[in-house]
């Protein structure tokens, strides 16, 4: 059999006798189960009681019963001397159904017609949680921690321990070991108690690569040692901590390590004791630090930014060079460089150079030419001047102009001319002159 | 040139020699791929001389110099306004010769100014005419191996248009003096351009640098009394030049 849908119990509801407000038939024997949803109780509150009095309500009555349990027989009105009226106290279930049954024998007092009842009745949420222990010795309803919901509950346990598929009590854990936040808490089973079994629990802190890894133990730190000739030994406890490519390292006795800087991004905790011993175990903060890579250093003729007084994984560093510089990097010019501070500490590029720019030859000048005046290899800042094949040529505008290499990698004019000067032919002016000196 | 002297070498280095279909004629360098002469020596019986016609010889004195080697040109512009089928009709005797190849300056080749926008021509003022055209050895006219030169004034245009309508009157066909012409020589004679000078400068120095006022264009007869050479007055026509040079 299926619920059909809209026949889940109701959160509220009503219920009352046949035909009120008017008066109810004689000779009734009328039943109504109530119900509210599981994990609620059902509170019925009557509005109106109007049922013929007798003493014991033996004529007329109206029951409330939980299973086949009375709650209450009630007939009478409010200010009846005789019958059993409720008043405006609610009836509270002990469960979440209630049964109403009310009963008429045949005959009805003439003079007063009574009208029965009107009753609302509510779902009231069940606090598990607060209940008193059943006294058949099964123990709580949760050994550790109970959580009241609307119409149920919920157990939990406390940190080191697992609930049950029972879902009620809590057994020892050391599963889900693995902790990749970059920062957290981890502490022994039944820390700061001792546990009742022997544990033998492992805990993986693995952060992203990049990152370091330090334990900070509290102080309150107990792992049973044996005291040897040697001193004392992790012979049945101990706590095993394990950094990649070191020697592992065994812990016990009651002093706390403190902090333990790990440089590596994983660290392994291996806890372990017997069903002997008392070891009250052991609580730490790990957190995590990001690699340091060593100091780029300097770029001749360039800069370095940020400056920083450490480079840490992810950084990003820039080098531009001085005007009139460029980035070279494997002999090829680049035009721009950042590198980056990576997992394992090393930047993931070199630093380049920074090379002096050269303009390259300055364009020829037809019928002129080009005279350095100073400078080296066409380099930033040489200064050059165009001149012209004279006397047949003279620059355009008459001007002698010279060009600087500039850190835009042209020559310029101080006006800012880009562009090469031009020659222009003299006209009208030979180099030799009709002399006639005969008058 | 009648009445003249040799040119000594780089003296004239403008002046260029042009060939075509055997007959002479001047020119002169105003850009190095532009030559400027008259339009009668690049155009016959309304017949335009082609590109390969031309030989333009420049940057020499001696017609027999062992260096001698022609330069090509590479468009031929006559003005439009030239029409002279009948040879009487000299106006606007003007034609630009476009060369293959731009001229490297030097003291032998040079360019000759042109006119500023406003030159003036002033009666009396001395220019230099020059060419390898007819010239006068011991009384005998031949044509000149080697360049010459004369000193010529700048004449008046009344006088000048009186001595070509007298000329009229004792012989038929004599061309007529239009504005875009202007006269120089000597009343007396013997100082003159001549057959052969045609397309040659007629330079006016100006702050130390010669100008083509004119070009040798045309006469009546060469060096005789009472007549004048006749040039095309460059003034005329710098938009024209400009215009041709800029579009081609």
């Amino acid at each position: 059999c299926w619920r059909l849908p809209g026949s889940e119990p109701l959160m509220h509801g009503e219920v009352k006798s046949p035909e009120y407000p008017r008066p109810y038939p004689p000779n009734l024997q009328q039943q109504w189960d109530l119900s509210v949803p599981e994990g609620y109780q059902l509170r019925l509150t009557f509005t109106h009681l109007d049922i013929e009095a007798s003493a014991g309500c033996h004529y007329d009555a109206l029951t409330v019963l939980y299973d086949e349990k009375v709650l209450g027989k009630f007939c009478g009105h409010e200010n009846s001397a005789d019958g059993h009226h409720p008043g405006n106290q609610p009836i509270l279930s002990p469960g979440n159904r209630l049964t109403l049954i009310l009963q008429t024998d045949d005959s009805n007092p003439e003079r007063h017609q009574n009208v029965g009842f009107l009753a609302q009745y509510q779902a009231k949420d069940i606090d598990e949680c607060s209940a008193p222990e059943p006294e058949d010795g099964s123990g709580p309803l949760c050994s550790q921690i109970c959580l009241n919901t609307l119409g149920s509950y919920l157990c939990s346990c406390h940190h080191g321990f697992e609930l049950r598929s029972d879902q009620r009590s809590c057994v020892l854990s050391c599963r889900g070991g693995i902790f990749d936040e970059p920062e957290g808490y981890l502490s022994s089973p039944g820390y700061p108690n001792a546990p009742t079994h022997a544990v033998s629990c492992q805990y993986i802190i693995s952060v992203e690569s990049g990152f370091t890894v330090s334990l900070n133990f509290t102080d309150n730190f107990n792992i049973e040692s044996v005291d040897t000739q040697q001193g004392p030994n992790c012979l049945h406890h101990w706590l095993q901590v394990t950094i990649p490519d070191r020697e592992p390292m065994k812990l016990c006795g009651g002093k706390s390590p403190g902090l333990i800087v790990t440089n590596s991004n994983t660290v392994t905790l291996d806890y372990h004791t017997d069903n002997d011993g008392m070891s009250n175990g052991w609580s730490l903060d790990y957190s995590t630090h990001r690699v340091k890579c060593p100091y780029p250093g300097n770029v001749a003729k360039g800069r370095v930014t940020p400056v920083l007084a450490e480079y840490l994984y992810r950084d990003y560093i820039f080098v531009r060079c001085d005007q009139g510089y460029k980035l070279m990097m494997d002999g090829q010019e680049m035009e721009s460089f950042s590198t980056m501070c990576q997992s394992n500490g090393q930047w993931h590029l070199p630093l380049p150079e920074c090379h002096i720019i050269d303009c390259g030859e300055p364009k020829p000048l037809l019928n002129g030419g080009v005279t350095f005046l100073s400078g080296f290899q066409n380099q930033y800042r040489s200064v050059v001047q165009y001149h012209c094949n004279e006397p047949f040529y003279s620059l355009l505008g008459g001007v002698n102009v010279s060009f600087t290499c500039e850190a835009d990698r042209r020559w310029r004019s101080n006006s800012d001319i880009v562009v090469s000067p031009t020659c222009i032919p003299v006209c009208g002016q030979p180099t030799k002159l009709i002399r006639a000196y005969q008058r | 040139v009648i009445g003249g002297s040799k040119a000594p070498d780089n003296t004239i280095p403008w002046q260029t020699l042009l060939s075509i279909d055997g007959q002479r004629g001047g020119g002169m360098v105003i850009a190095d791929r532009w030559i400027m002469t008259a339009a009668h020596v690049l155009k016959h019986n309304g017949i335009s001389a082609s590109n390969e016609s031309v030989r333009i010889y420049m940057g020499l004195t001696d017609v027999k110099a062992p260096s001698l080697s022609p330069v090509s040109a590479a468009s031929i512009h006559i003005h439009p306004g030239y029409n002279n089928l009948h040879g009487l009709d000299y106006n606007n005797d003007i034609a630009l010769i476009k060369l293959q190849d731009p001229i490297t300056f030097n003291s032998s080749i040079m360019p000759i100014c042109l006119p500023a926008e406003d030159a003036t021509y002033v009666t009396g003022m001395m220019g230099l005419v020059s060419g390898f055209g007819i010239t006068e050895i011991d009384n005998r006219r031949i044509l000149s191996n080697q360049l010459n030169y004369v000193q010529l004034p700048v004449v008046e245009q009344g006088p000048c248009s009186d001595s070509i309508t007298l000329a009229k009157k004792t012989r038929d066909s004599v061309p007529s003096l239009t504005n875009n012409m202007f006269c120089a020589g000597v009343p007396e004679g013997g100082k003159d351009s001549c057959q052969g000078d045609s397309g040659g400068p007629f330079a006016l120095r100006d702050d130390g640098r010669f100008w083509a006022a004119g070009i040798v264009s045309w006469g009546v007869d060469c060096g005789h009394r009472g007549t004048y050479g006749v040039y095309t007055k460059v003034t005329n026509y710098l938009d024209w030049i400009n215009k041709t040079m800029q579009e081609n």
